[in-house]
């Protein structure tokens, strides 16, 4: 909470939407405000009642840069929006960067406003921010699916030692107070309608399989590339990185490093060049930049020119010498153009054909110091891509020094 | 991730920034840069420490790429005024 954990004396607190995005329908943006309070009424006393004119406890705004509150906003990225506590005058206030993409369904190249309302209106109901990874206040926008967001219980903790739990009765915000536009039907009248409150519950996670360990001799890959001079191995949700500056393996997983990736990734390879690496899932394939998702991904695969009979694709690696990409699918593989960014004329071939000694399916492919690694099952091919010669098998794991 | 080099002094500035925002960091005009220095150790093993990060004081790649990403603007620490 913030000093003296301010909070709200009255169970009935008011709301008012001062202007809009244009990014969002003006529907979407007061559907998203609405669901992000009955978040909070849900699991406390509090009824929150929107107002279309005067001072309301919580008003709701858009401004970009210096908006008169001395924290100004900056640009698009850094800070997202920002609330006050508990209070008079700007106390409860929520500002929303309008620099910022805001979007009504979490997408890649946006900020759910849904999600960042409902992390706001816990600040301007009282809450500080918490370090529990994965809370709603938590301080870092978190991309993640909101069709039946639950709140977190560190969340639920929080409120509810400002508030208590909810009553029975008055579970649901109910009211609206006029004064009110005759014509408008008013989102707190909407959640009426809903079945009664359920208990929050906790989600349990799908279970996930144990990392295997590094030196399990069946152990194998999904996807494997460099990253600014690491190598990292994909399997699952788990990440194996190679650092060429530390010694020993560092473990991690898909969702620490891109939270809004799906792990399972089918291939990934880097271009060095551009600092990307390209994932590929399924018939969509991702850019990212560090931590970053470029903007507009996901994309198709056929926008690389693949036929549409390729749902997916097993391997690829990168060749920076020649700046072509090289993708396995079955027991063919084609060869991208980055310059020309096309396939280039003539593939698929076989890979038989051309990569003596690996006449079946790639799971992970690798190019280090001008070499071809092409991971099958728990055995690794190393190949010498000038000479076109296999120089020797190995386990897929032997990178991991064991 | 490793860093990509030529940004050092830039990163430097933006964790000042970011520190000043979020963990109540003030630049002091004090004579001695060792005290100055030790001060924004500090406050990164604080911003550290609140996000898991190893703490070590250093402003490291994973400490600066946290540092990075969109957030509410509202500091992390008590001291908000």
């Amino acid at each position: 909470t913030f000093p003296q954990s301010p909070r709200w004396k009255k169970e009935d607190v008011t709301y008012r939407i001062l202007n809009y995005t244009p990014d969002m329908l003006q529907a979407d943006v007061e559907e998203a405000i609405a669901k992000a309070f009955q978040l909070w009424s849900s699991v406390t006393p509090l009824r929150f009642i929107r107002l279309y004119s005067g001072q309301a406890d919580i008003m709701i705004s858009f401004a970009a840069g210096f908006h008169g509150d001395f924290y100004s906003f900056d640009g698009p990225g850094g800070t997202l929006a920002h609330a006050y506590p508990p209070g008079n005058g700007i106390g409860g206030d929520a500002h929303f960067d309008e620099d910022e993409n805001w979007t009504k369904f979490t997408t890649y190249n946006g900020y759910n406003l849904f999600l960042v309302a409902a992390h706001e209106l816990g600040h301007s109901l009282g809450l500080g921010h918490s370090n529990v990874f994965g809370a709603l206040m938590y301080p870092i926008y978190m991309a993640r699916d909101t069709r039946d967001y639950k709140l977190p219980q560190d969340d639920i903790d929080g409120i509810q030692a400002l508030y208590g739990p909810p009553r029975e009765s008055s579970a649901l915000p109910t009211k609206a107070f006029p004064p009110q536009e005759p014509t408008e039907k008013t989102p707190a009248e909407a959640p009426t309608e809903m079945s009664p409150r359920e208990e929050p519950t906790e989600t349990t996670p799908s279970k996930t399989p144990p990392r295997p360990e590094d030196c399990d001799p069946h152990l194998t890959f999904d996807a494997i590339t460099t990253l600014r001079g690491e190598i990292l191995f994909f399997k699952g949700s788990y990440v194996w990185r190679k650092s060429p500056y530390f010694s020993g393996i560092e473990h991690d997983t898909v969702s620490l490093l891109w939270p809004s990736l799906a792990a399972g990734f089918d291939a990934a390879y880097e271009i060095d060049k551009k600092d990307q690496v390209i994932f590929f899932k399924d018939n969509q394939y991702w850019a990212v930049s560090g931590y970053t998702i470029e903007l507009g991904f996901p994309k198709p695969i056929q926008n690389l020119g693949f036929p549409t009979s390729v749902r997916k694709i097993d391997a690829a690696l990168h060749y920076q010498n020649t700046n072509k990409t090289y993708f396995f699918v079955g027991n063919k593989y084609w060869i991208f153009n980055e310059n020309t960014q096309s396939m280039e004329k003539g593939y698929p071939r076989k890979i038989a054909a051309d990569f003596r000694g690996l006449g079946h399916r790639v799971d992970a492919a690798l190019q280090k110091n001008g070499h071809f690694y092409f991971f099958s099952g728990s055995n690794q091919y190393e190949v010498d891509i000038k000479k076109k010669k296999l120089i020797r098998v190995m386990k897929s794991n032997s990178w991991f020094n064991c | 991730f490793p860093v990509v080099p030529e940004k050092e002094k830039e990163d430097i500035q933006f964790a000042k920034k970011y520190l000043e925002n979020f963990y109540d960091f003030k630049e002091k005009n004090s004579p001695f840069k060792s005290k100055h220095l030790n001060h924004m150790a500090d406050k990164i093993r604080e911003m550290q420490s609140f996000f898991g990060l190893e703490v070590t004081g250093e402003l490291n790649r994973k400490t600066l790429d946290m540092m990075k990403q969109p957030r509410c603007g509202i500091p992390d620490v008590r001291s908000y005024s």
